[in-house]
């Protein structure tokens, strides 16, 4: 089956999101 | 909290695995007693979600900001980070040892290849542990089937790549049981 990868720059994105505070 | 069930919120991006952050501590002075391991470990924060793997990892300090012996691990949902778990009996894990200064950018490093599964190995990654300890620091990640080299051979060099080691670091493999026959982890 398809798996959920995420590259760490797209991680990093993620972080700056208020949604991570 | 270890068997809070956890679901991404609304507009948070889904991780394959929930996971939990473990933390244990020695009390200074006390020699190790491996009895006393289970008792001495607890749960620190749970997660689904990109988003939510973000505030628990900010809530924590920094492994180069923590004094003493102590280890923070990050484990799938329903693995325990012992030997005796299910999940951990048949495994083993790659070892790196580091001086100190690398430690925190290590395992930043290790912890979000982990969560956005860039080993590549299925389901056999069970966790992930620093352990911090009195001249250098340890960074070890867990798999479940020590005897499939296949694995273990693309988590090494996934490790290799993610934590970007200079080729003189040596990596050490031990498995779990030889853990528990030394009666030591490292």
């Amino acid at each position: 089956g398809t798996r959920i990868i995420y590259d760490r720059l797209f991680l990093l994105k993620c972080r700056d999101s208020p949604l991570s505070k | 909290e270890m068997h809070r069930e956890v679901k991404p919120g609304s507009g948070e991006h889904p991780l394959q695995y929930s996971y939990c952050f473990w933390y244990s501590k020695r009390p200074p002075g006390r020699p190790a007693d491996p009895s006393a391991f289970e008792k001495n470990i607890r749960v620190v924060a749970t997660f689904i979600s990109v988003e939510q793997f973000w505030k628990a990892y900010s809530h924590m300090k920094r492994p180069g900001d923590l004094n003493g012996h102590c280890d923070i691990h990050l484990f799938k949902q329903g693995i325990k980070p012992l030997w005796e778990d299910e999940a951990n009996k048949d495994g083993g894990k790659w070892i790196v040892r580091l001086r100190k200064h690398f430690t925190s950018r290590c395992w930043e490093n290790l912890i979000m290849a982990m969560v956005g599964e860039q080993f590549m190995v299925g389901d056999e990654v069970c966790g992930a542990v620093v352990s911090l300890r009195f001249q250098e620091d340890i960074i070890s990640i867990w798999n479940k089937t020590a005897n499939n080299s296949q694995v273990t051979t693309r988590i090494r060099d996934t490790l290799r790549r993610v934590l970007n080691l200079p080729p003189t670091v040596i990596m050490e493999y031990k498995k779990h049981n030889q853990s528990i026959r030394d009666k030591t982890s490292f």
